[in-house]
This record gives C-alpha cells, sequence and structure tokens, in this order.
C-alpha cells in the first residue's frame, strides 16, 4: 500500500533586513525509509 | 500388430503431450524475460540511472483479472483463526518472509487470533517517538520514500516514475480545496511565483496585493509552495496511519478504484496506478495551510479504516465506479473546523482483502 501527503508550506520569507530565509525544506530523500513520527521536512 | 504397439509405446513414452510441452516453454521463456529485465533493471541502478516508465504485458494481463474479488478473497483467507499453538510460529514465518519487527508488537504473538489481527496490530508504547518540532511534519507511516518535491505550474503532477506524472488533482478530486489556495485575488497588481512557464501563465501561486500598504507586509509574509511525499508500505511494514501534524480535517473523499499491485514493479508498469486504485483522501488545513493524505490500497492491501470514522467500508462489493462520480464525499462537523488531530496521533489502517 501506499500514502500520499500533499501540503503546502512556506516556500521563502523576506525578513526586516531584506534578506531572503529559505523556508520548508525535505530532510528526506527518495529511496530512504522512514519511520511514524520522523520529521518528513521542516 | 505387436510391433507396432511397441513402436507406439516408445513412442508414448518419450512424446509428452503438445501441450504440457508447450506450457513448459511459454513458462520457461516468460520466466528468462523476467530474469532479463531485472537484470537490465539492477544494471540501470548500478549505472544510477533512475528506472523508466515501460508498461508491460503483464500490465495489461492484470487489467483482465477481477482484482477486488481476488483481493476479498485473500482478506477472507487472513481473517481465518489459526489455533493457539500455531500462531507463533505462522508469525514468525511472515516476519521472517517479510522483515516484519517483532520485537515491537504490543502483544505476545498467542494473542493475534488471525493474520489479519497480526498484519494491523499495534506497537509497544513509546515504538515510535514523534518530532516536536512545532515547525515540521512528520511521516505518517513506516515505509519507504518513493518520490518527494514540490508541485509546479497549473498542471501540478505528481511523478510516478521517471517517464510517467499523474496529475495531483486526480488523486485528490478534482474538487479539492488545493484549488481554492490558488487565488486571493482581491484586486491590483498580482505578484506571482516563479513558475516555471514565466510570469503570465495562469498558475496556483498567484499572491496578488490589494494595495501598495499591504504590499510591504505581503512582501514579509512567506509565499507559499504546495509540496508532496510519496510513501511505500511494505507487506511487512506497521501498516497503522498516523497525524503528520496538528491540523483539522474538513472532509473525507472515497475512490472505490481498482486493486493494481503497488510493489515497484507495478509502479514501473502501470499507468495511473494511484489513481486508478482504491483510496481515502483527508484533507485540511494545517498551521501552514493546505494539507491532505491519500492512502491508497493495493490488491493484498485493499481496504481502509478511519478511527474518525468508524462506519466508512472500502472495497466492498456493493461499490460501483461511476465515471461521473469517482467518489463519494463527506464533510466533518462542524464545516469548516472538522476534526482536530494532533501530531502523531493515530488516525487510520490499512487492512488485507
Amino acid at each position: 500500500s501506499t500514502v500520499v501527503v500533499v501540503f503546502e508550506a512556506p516556500l521563502s520569507k523576506a525578513k526586516e533586513d531584506g534578506t531572503v530565509s529559505s523556508e520548508f525544506d525535505f530532510c528526506v530523500r527518495a529511496g530512504d525509509r522512514i519511520r511514524v513520527g520522523e520529521a518528513i521536512g521542516r | 500388430i505387436h510391433a507396432s504397439t511397441n513402436s507406439g509405446a516408445r513412442q508414448g513414452k518419450f512424446l509428452l503431450p503438445g501441450a504440457s510441452a508447450a506450457a513448459l516453454l511459454m513458462l520457461g521463456v516468460l520466466h528468462a524475460k523476467r530474469m532479463y529485465d531485472d537484470n537490465k533493471l539492477a544494471e540501470r541502478k548500478e549505472k544510477g540511472l533512475e528506472p523508466e516508465f515501460e508498461p508491460d504485458l503483464k500490465a495489461s494481463f492484470l487489467r483482465l483479472l477481477p482484482l477486488r474479488s481476488i483481493s476479498r478473497f485473500w482478506g477472507s483467507l487472513m481473517e481465518v483463526e489459526v489455533p493457539v499453538f500455531m500462531r507463533p510460529a505462522v508469525y514468525k514465518g511472515w516476519a521472517r518472509a517479510f522483515h516484519s519487527n517483532l520485537q515491537e508488537s504490543a502483544l505476545p504473538l498467542e494473542e493475534y487470533p488471525s493474520l489479519q489481527a497480526f498484519f494491523t496490530r499495534s506497537l509497544k508504547e513509546g515504538s515510535r517517538p514523534i518530532d516536536a518540532d512545532p515547525n515540521c511534519l512528520v511521516s505518517p507511516v513506516d515505509g519507504k520514500v518513493l518520490r518527494l518535491g514540490q508541485l509546479r505550474g497549473p498542471g501540478a503532477m505528481i511523478e510516478q516514475v521517471k517517464g510517467f506524472s499523474y496529475p495531483v488533482s486526480s488523486l485528490l478530486g478534482a474538487s479539492s480545496s488545493l484549488h481554492d489556495t490558488k487565488e486571493e485575488d482581491v484586486s491590483g497588481d498580482q505578484t506571482e511565483q516563479n513558475t516555471p512557464e514565466g510570469s503570465n501563465a495562469k498558475s496556483w501561486w498567484r499572491v496578488s496585493v490589494a494595495s501598495p500598504k499591504l504590499r510591504d507586509q505581503t512582501r514579509l509574509s512567506p509565499k507559499r509552495g504546495i509540496f508532496y511525499c510519496v510513501l511505500y508500505l511494505h507487506p511487512g511494514d506497521y501498516h497503522r496511519v498516523h497525524s503528520p501534524a496538528d491540523w483539522n480535517i474538513f472532509k473525507r473523499r472515497h475512490f472505490s478504484g481498482n486493486l493494481f499491485p503497488t510493489n515497484e514493479r507495478a509502479v514501473r508498469t502501470i499507468r495511473n496506478l494511484y489513481v486508478e486504485n482504491e483510496r481515502v483522501v483527508l484533507e485540511g488545513q494545517w498551521k501552514e495551510g493546505f494539507v491532505a493524505i491519500a492512502a491508497v490500497g493495493a490488491t493484498n492491501v485493499g481496504s481502509v479504516k478511519l478511527l474518525i470514522e468508524p462506519e466508512l467500508r472500502t472495497n466492498s462489493s456493493g461499490s460501483v465506479i461511476l465515471p461521473s462520480q469517482p467518489y463519494n464525499e463527506r464533510v466533518y462537523e462542524p464545516e469548516g473546523t472538522g476534526v482536530m488531530v494532533k501530531k502523531g496521533q493515530e488516525i487510520a489502517g490499512f487492512n488485507m482483502g
């Protein structure tokens, strides 16, 4: 069986000092094993 | 006459009936082709080349089979009660075949009356610690990450395998509220997300600002993207589904579809696999916006149970797939708030058959 998660997340945020912080990023890659409760991305 | 019967007997002795010889020959050819294909795939992997989509004869043959009935028959087999003295051996055999971790099972093996009960087992308390970072999304299941990435452009396609993609709107249901996030159209100029098709393409990521004073705020507010992650559960994996974040589930869609296998070979050879298969979609909102989970069944694991809607029945013989109404939908009360679930909370589970 298969589970597909589709979600909205911030792409990038311009800070007051004009720099851009890169927002959401995956912390797993295709092929990784993962378990319930482990972060997919932050 | 004597001589002819002798020679006839001699002939019969050596001449296998034609059909058996042909069947053996065909099986041999098919097996050789399967070995050749697997060999080719292994070579591609060694070279770091990704497997590509290549429909084959077997995929077309699968379309002819009554997969839903086969799935329900398999499920009824799995419900058969196993005598208590046989349970440890049977479940250890399953665990060895599918690499299940028996140490985590919540109950002693003797307590699972059938393979179905063992398959849907829960785990010992604390077996799956939930990442406490409030800004992270966690995996809802145990499994292998097949694909992940960001949806871009008006088509918003998810890659099933290199060389074949399917529209996320077909997976979630065309009326998915994912569309609603495309435009907070008020008035004034539009600042568009970096869509590959250039800024004029009609895209989902249009962010419009009403007036100059808002522009600064909007400049500081996060631009948003839609991301996806496809997770494959092996037959031996823990098969309950947990919540990936604190979110409100607004609606549920049940697509009573086909039940093709969803193993690696099927992903590579069956077109629109996740869009054709039986599945349950939960859709709602988390602190960063839209979120949806699609639990897709397969021949051996054909049904999904929802803890938040125990009365839902999937993979049932009565359900007919109508092109005009590919799914049935339920909006959870109170509308707009739905069912609130916490990150890591158990929300659903897969069942065999």
